[in-house]
């Protein structure tokens, strides 16, 4: 990725936070995607040793693609096709590559923002120039392709954990999720992931573009790192013009011939298409090109891709398009490489675009693309589209874990397919820009590599703790982090513990250390039966019906109270000390009076590092009505707080939710 | 048939593997077996679960339940990439 590692404070002033040799260029990255296109420069292994000898994957042979395909960087290459070909039958090899080959872009894109290698001068179209390099820029890559042109289906994905986890993978990233919700932590992935944990696998995963819908997070399990997306310091910007003398910023990665330095007549899709219901979301085979030719055209956001808007209008003979952000995408401005001069806008300026080609007699408008701009304020904003909790498996455990750049990420992409991913699009890029939260999960599965690389010891619980209690949820002036889906301060339901802060994570002072067994108890607690929890766990754990389980004994680095009644809820907490000798004060911040906070005890000291120590939070909650001021959200009045740790040089924060449903 | 054949995964406890099997693909196979003469397996899987993905009827699948040592049927599910 370009300006990623530098908004993330990994540029080379930082660079001697992570050795550059040895250990990092040890941890193996497995991505469960669509693939990967190896003649990529960002799996170039030039300057690479040999591969690491705990290494057990293999390069599979197929449609294009030859074990020569793999070098000392893409070191696994390997496709599960057999569930997808149950349901469609043998793969058309003239149509797609039943090989570890990339048809899609996706998993090229999310490989890469991972842990590709360096390459000078990057850049879609001349967009987001620099130089490209992963999060994890030495780590190796595996991938397992499991998802296909049509569908991606679990007994494929399966069989890609599985794999990855014989193959010794050190990091999984997954940036995909079921269709439906889960409802309980038996959906395979989950279940994959608790057998990747066992092992000391750190996953990452997506947690889902459904937002800003509450529980509407995909991937939820606690010992899955679930991964919400945000925006960096990097727009798009593109102007759009209004014959009234108003202009108003939107976005675009168009690249090619500007409009005629004029004004240009502008209708809405709604007056230039036969279709009463869906016309305005410039649909296929729905516009009257009498009515389009010479013009720009407004089309609504929704339905099919803003990219493909722009090939209805472009067909129907449009000479360029505005799209307006669908109502709760807020002013958020994903960048899209349109194929005829084109850009879209926030909600705001949506709507008075709006009013205006719809009432005015004489509608003219024009749009001027304006390049990359940088050091945009404020940055990170939580993307609209990222899935926010609350957890709707268990309400008591809160999610999503953090933040990461997700919106507008350049990276590398296949040879297959044009930048915006339409069949008619004959150009071809080494890298595109697309925004999502399955950007943001590679985010973090670098950072996990990186940290692995320089803690081999820490175990994926302590590599997300170190992670979540370091992570920030205000900027640099102290407001906190702005929610673009309605511009006004983000939540943990949105952000989690904040947005990843990587020079910070590596000496977190304290960690929240979990074991298989802490997770089995969190399932005895949930009053998993005999059956569910061998499905889960493989294991022949059993739950001690002589044991009090609580969710809240779940050493988590985060609280979520779920408040059904007036009571005092207890939860218990056991830190591990990771840095030097120290004195750990406890500071406690609350939204709201009517739930008291209380922590004992209140000074933590540690002589030695690894040594544990443990606490108690008491929330009592005078009344089950929620307090007069908590704030109204769509997922019910919730109130927030934060728990801090320091020792005057560490931090060790972990968010408060409390709602009252 | 006619009857709509459909992947299912299985789920086996490993530990009730019987002991004229020495491997618990032989014993997943003969399982299957039982269950459908004509099914073949898809995967199997060693370390993310104990067990196997499979094509059949649903009325195959009800039948594989009641399998000693199968702890549960389930059909394919559609994931997608975010």
């Amino acid at each position: 990725t370009t300006r990623t590692p530098l908004f993330l404070g990994l540029d080379v002033h930082n660079a001697g936070l992570f050795p550059e040799t040895g250990a990092a260029s040890d941890v193996v990255i497995g991505v469960l995607d669509s693939g990967v296109w190896p003649e990529s420069k960002s799996f170039s292994d030039e300057g690479y040793g040999p591969v690491p000898t705990t290494w057990k994957g293999e390069c599979e042979a197929g449609t294009n693609f030859t074990a020569s395909h793999c070098n000392r960087k893409l070191i696994g290459a390997r496709f599960f096709v057999r569930g997808y070909e149950g349901e469609y039958g043998l793969v058309d090899e003239s149509k797609e590559s039943r090989s570890p080959r990339d048809d899609d872009g996706h998993g090229t894109h999310t490989a890469s923002t991972a842990a590709g290698s360096v390459v000078e001068g990057a850049n879609l179209l001349g967009f987001a120039n620099g130089t490209a390099r992963g999060i994890a820029y030495r780590a190796r890559v595996a991938v397992y392709k499991v998802c296909w042109k049509k569908d991606c289906y679990i007994s494929d994905i399966l069989a890609g954990i599985d794999k990855a986890i014989a193959d010794n993978v050190n990091i999984l990233s997954i940036s995909l999720g079921s269709i439906n919700k889960a409802t309980d932590y038996t959906d395979h992935i989950t279940i994959g992931a608790f057998a990747a944990m066992e092992r000391g696998i750190f996953v990452s995963c997506s947690a889902g573009n459904f937002g800003p819908s509450p529980f509407s997070l995909r991937n939820e399990a606690p010992w899955i790192t679930t991964v919400g997306a945000g925006t960096i310091d990097r727009d798009f910007p593109a102007l759009a013009l209004l014959g009234n003398g108003e202009n108003y910023t939107g976005a675009s990665l168009f690249k090619g011939e500007a409009l005629p330095a004029k004004l240009l007549p502008f209708v809405h899709a709604r007056k230039a298409s036969n279709n009463a219901t869906y016309g305005k979301y410039c649909y296929p085979g729905t516009l009257i090109p009498e009515r389009v030719k010479g013009k720009i055209v407004m089309c609504e956001e929704g339905g099919n891709d803003n990219v493909e808007k722009g090939e209805v209008v472009k067909a129907a003979g449009g000479l360029g398009m505005i799209i307006a952000n669908r109502p709760n995408y807020g002013e958020e401005l994903q960048a899209y490489a349109f194929l005829l001069p084109a850009a879209n806008v926030g909600l705001k300026a949506g709507d008075i675009i709006r009013q205006y080609v719809i009432t005015d007699p004489n509608p003219t408008a024009s749009i001027v693309i304006q390049g990359t701009a940088v050091n945009v304020q404020p940055s990170p904003v939580l993307a609209a589209f990222s899935s926010r909790g609350p957890n709707s498996i268990t309400p008591n455990i809160l999610k999503p874990d953090l933040i990461a750049p997700g919106v507008n990420i350049l990276a590398a992409w296949t040879g297959a397919l044009g930048p915006s991913g339409l069949a008619s699009d004959t150009r071809r890029v080494e890298f595109n820009i697309i925004s999502g939260t399955s950007m943001s999960c590679p985010h973090v599965s670098g950072l996990a590599a990186l940290l692995k690389s320089v803690h081999p010891e820490w175990s994926p619980a302590a590599i997300r703790s170190a992670l979540m209690t370091t992570a920030y949820s205000t900027y640099k002036d102290g407001q906190p982090l702005l929610d673009i889906a309605t511009v006004k301060p983000s939540t943990p339901f949105g952000h989690g513990a904040g947005h990843v802060s990587p020079a910070m994570a590596i000496s977190p002072g304290l960690i929240y250390d979990l074991t298989t067994e802490d997770y089995i108890d969190f399932l005895c607690a949930l009053k998993y039966n005999q059956s569910q929890i061998i499905k889960v766990s493989r294991g022949d754990y059993t739950c001690d019906p002589s044991k009090t389980y609580s969710v809240a004994d779940l050493n988590y680095p985060s609280f979520a109270v779920n408040v059904d009644k007036s009571d005092t809820y207890k939860y218990t907490r056991t830190v591990t000390n990771v840095g030097g000798a120290g004195s750990y004060s406890v500071k406690v911040i609350s939204e709201t009076t009517e739930v008291k906070i209380s922590v004992e005890p209140a000074v933590l000291t540690f002589k030695e590092v690894n040594e544990k120590k443990s606490y108690e939070v008491t929330f009592t909650v005078n009344s089950s009505k929620p307090p007069r001021f908590s704030s109204f959200r769509p997922s019910g009045f919730n109130s927030f707080g934060s728990i801090e740790w320091s020792d005057g040089k560490h931090v060790v924060a972990s968010p408060v939710a409390i709602s009252w449903t | 048939d006619g009857a709509q054949q459909g992947t299912y995964i299985v789920h086996m406890a490993k530990s009730q593997m019987p002991s004229s099997f020495d491997q618990h693909s032989l014993w997943y196979e003969s399982s299957l077996k039982s269950a459908s003469e004509s099914a073949e397996m898809l995967y199997t899987y060693n370390s993310a679960i104990h067990g196997f993905a499979t094509r059949l009827t649903p009325e195959e699948a009800d039948s594989l339940m009641t399998q000693p040592g199968v702890i549960s049927v389930q059909p394919e599910q559609q994931y997608e990439l975010h």
